[in-house]
């Protein structure tokens, strides 16, 4: 463990905790694309089928249990206890798009051609572009609540942090792993326009809206 | 330096 992949996992449940508490406190999932909470469920669900079969530690353990129910309860609150605030019609990510060609890419390049193996590289291919459907609402949208914003900057600073992380451990443990990179790169570049409204805007009290 | 995938990881 190094102080970047710690800070990332923090700025991880950090996102996790803002996204709960502001459907929680508002009652209302307005501005937040239920379609990317799906996909974020299933990065979850493929990539931690090995929590009952291998232990890595405590902490490993408990933050997984932590990302497969949160993300579960969040689609719940979306789509079940609050579904009358989901706002459907800004929410048209056609989430197939994303699906098929991670699936297709997780087939063709991974480490290995294993059941596991490919889930998991399929989980890293989703989750590089889970943030789509979100990033297009609140385009379409032109605007986005500052809690909105929030979420986002500390989800996208997450994987950020990650790739610092791949950085130390290449230059510590001489490990590396181009598929994580790789996908942690495309995922990283997809909020660089967010980053930037969110540090010339929101942090200046502004609301974040988009050109339209 | 050698390509894995790490297994420690979230």
């Amino acid at each position: 463990m190094n102080i970047f992949r710690l800070a990332g996992d923090l700025a991880h449940v950090f996102a996790i905790i803002i996204l709960l508490l502001k459907i929680w406190k508002t009652r209302s999932c307005a501005g937040i694309s239920g379609k990317s909470q799906i996909l974020f469920a299933l990065v979850y669900l493929t990539r931690y089928l090995d929590l009952f079969t291998t232990y890595v530690s405590l902490y490993n353990s408990v933050m997984k249990v932590l990302f497969l129910a949160s993300s579960g309860a969040t689609v719940y609150l979306m789509y079940v206890k609050f579904r009358a605030t989901y706002d459907r019609n800004h929410d048209s990510f056609r989430i197939e798009f994303l699906l098929v060609p991670c699936l297709l890419l997780s087939l063709l390049i991974n480490h290995e051609f294993t059941v596991m193996e490919v889930l998991w590289t399929f989980s890293i291919y989703l989750e590089s572009v889970a943030i789509l459907p979100q990033l297009f609402m609140v385009s379409k949208t032109g605007e986005a609540e500052s809690i909105t914003s929030h979420y986002l900057f500390a989800l996208g600073s997450y994987r950020a942090l990650y790739l610092l992380n791949w950085v130390y451990r290449y230059i510590v443990e001489s490990h590396y792993d181009l598929i994580a990179i790789f996908a942690g790169i495309v995922q990283t570049i997809l909020y660089c326009d967010f980053f930037y409204l969110y540090i010339t805007k929101v942090l200046k009290g502004k609301k974040l809206q988009l050109p339209a | 330096a050698e390509e894995q995938r790490f297994k420690d990881e979230l």
